[in-house]
């Protein structure tokens, strides 16, 4: 039950998925 | 990246371990359907009162799951580690499955986010909850490291107040620029968090949504962590990934949808924040005990300690003169007994006292070394510190073997002239009895005849006895 494969389609992402972050 | 440059360590908060209650660690679970903004939203609220021993990050399908850049589902990630309660974790890198930020899972050091600021949640080895954002130096503190450590986007709460706006500040990307982080904030959705409350019980949270169409967004879930008295928070992944598993069984309404899109799928995701039985830290109480429920039990005399892993000797504790082990003391060289306390006795020395001294004369040793403390006889044998047994063998040896022979060369010379005179006696006897003469001694009883005899010849003995 329910353990079928999801689309990964309601995406909420924090930052843009083009950007990489500098690490400090 | 926003954040500004500080000196020292970096702003979080960090909460004493609540007092311990035997029993106290079952998970509690409130379902909740509330209005946010007119809108109702489903969810669960989930307290946890011994977050060391019942709290686990969780890498996905297993330990090595995020360096083998797996997904899965909560439901069989909770599974196999027996979860009461579960959730999805930590961020992720969807293309790819890596785990993002730092994860230490059950004292584990998984994942490293390489000094990037965003917001923490972690419980160290004493059980302080720590909240907020971490230098690297901190995530890597050995002294009281972290058992448990998972990164989020957003320090919802602090000290018992929101702190988003502060958040934006320190872990935005260029907000003004791409709005992008804004939207992240403000935007309704599935949500779920971390956090503790006043009493130091761990609080997950999680709601039902959709991005942009149903759910919440973090203002409204910061003020609604507040009315249930949680003081510090962070966000964790939402929007698909948002799951609640309770008992293995998915008990949360996914917002993904199946390959069929009638229907709704569980998302595949990283981490998974678990709630379990209560555990010991470490779980085998470190070799030298038996955890029942969440507290070990230490075997042998001598382990001490919540991880049976301090040794006890007592309080003499061993004396400083030896180590304590799990058998007891073991004494330094030259001293004995259970706690070290005594030196070897004299003639003994070395580890355990095993070793025989080897001096001349009875000598002494050094305890430790086995030196010998003096070679010259007299001294040994005179000397106070010789046993009162060694003392007594020489006094023995010396003087009563010389009285001995005393008495024994005495006695012959006793015996020597008693028979020396004893022969000289019996030759004259016999030497007398060889010349032929006589002697006659005069019967005294015959009804006294020999007085008036005696009287009458005085002077020849002989004549009145005839042949």
């Amino acid at each position: 039950l329910g353990s079928g494969a999801s689309r990964d389609d309601d995406l909420l992402l924090p930052y843009p998925r083009a950007r990489t972050r500098q690490a400090r | 990246d926003c954040a500004r440059v500080r000196a020292g360590s970096r702003e979080h908060e960090s909460w004493a371990p609540p007092l311990a209650t035997p029993g106290a660690g079952r998970a509690a679970v409130r379902t909740f359907v509330s209005h946010f903004g007119g809108r109702a939203v489903a969810g669960h609220l989930t307290r946890v009162a011994d977050p060391l021993r019942t709290f686990s990050v969780l890498e996905p399908g297993g330990p090595g799951g995020c360096a083998q850049r797996r997904r899965a589902t909560v439901e069989n990630t909770a599974r196999a580690a027996g979860c009461l309660v579960a959730q999805n974790g930590g961020f992720f890198r969807m293309s790819t499955g890596d785990c993002l930020g730092n994860v230490v899972s059950d004292a584990r050091r998984v994942s490293d986010a390489g000094g990037l600021q965003n917001a923490q949640f972690g419980i160290r080895r004493d059980g302080t909850l720590v909240t907020g954002y971490l230098s690297e130096e901190e995530v890597l503190d050995s002294e009281n490291p972290f058992v448990q450590l998972l990164s989020g986007v957003v320090w919802l709460i602090r000290n018992g107040s929101v702190y988003i706006n502060e958040s934006q500040a320190t872990e935005c990307d260029e907000t003004q620029e791409t709005g992008s982080f804004s939207k992240f904030v403000n935007v309704m959705s599935a949500r779920t968090a971390v956090g503790h409350d006043r009493k130091g019980q761990l609080v997950l949270f999680h709601a039902d949504g959709q991005t942009e169409q149903r759910g919440i967004n973090l203002w409204e879930m910061a003020e609604f962590l507040l009315q249930q008295d949680v003081v510090n928070a962070i966000n964790l992944d939402g929007g698909g990934s948002a799951t609640f598993v309770l008992n293995g069984t998915l008990a949360s309404y996914p917002s993904d949808h199946c390959q069929d899109s009638m229907w709704r799928c569980p998302r595949h995701v990283s981490t998974v924040v678990c709630v379990h039985e209560p555990r010991c830290q470490p779980p085998d109480c470190s070799g030298h005990g038996t955890c029942v429920e969440g507290r070990c039990e230490c075997s042998g005399s001598f382990w001490r300690g919540a991880a049976c892993n301090e040794l006890d000797c007592g309080s003499s504790n061993c004396s400083r003169h030896g180590l304590c082990t799990e058998t007891g003391c073991r004494c330094d060289s030259g001293w004995t007994g259970s706690n070290c306390s005594e030196e070897c006795p004299l003639g003994w020395y070395g580890p355990g006292c095993q070793r025989p001294c080897r001096c001349e004369h009875q000598c002494p040793c050094d305890p430790q070394t086995g030196d010998c403390i003096s070679s010259q006889v007299k001294q040994c044998l005179w000397a106070p510190e010789v046993t009162p047994r060694a003392a007594e063998l020489s006094f023995f040896t010396r003087t009563t073997w010389l009285a001995l022979t005393l008495a024994l060369v005495f006695l012959l010379l006793i015996s020597i002239s008693a028979n020396v005179s004893l022969l000289l006696g019996s030759r004259g006897e016999r030497n007398r009895h060889l010349d032929g003469d006589y002697v006659y001694h005069p019967l005294q009883e015959m009804n006294g005849d020999l007085l008036a005899i005696e009287k009458e010849q005085p002077g020849d003995v002989r004549e009145p006895f005839k042949d």
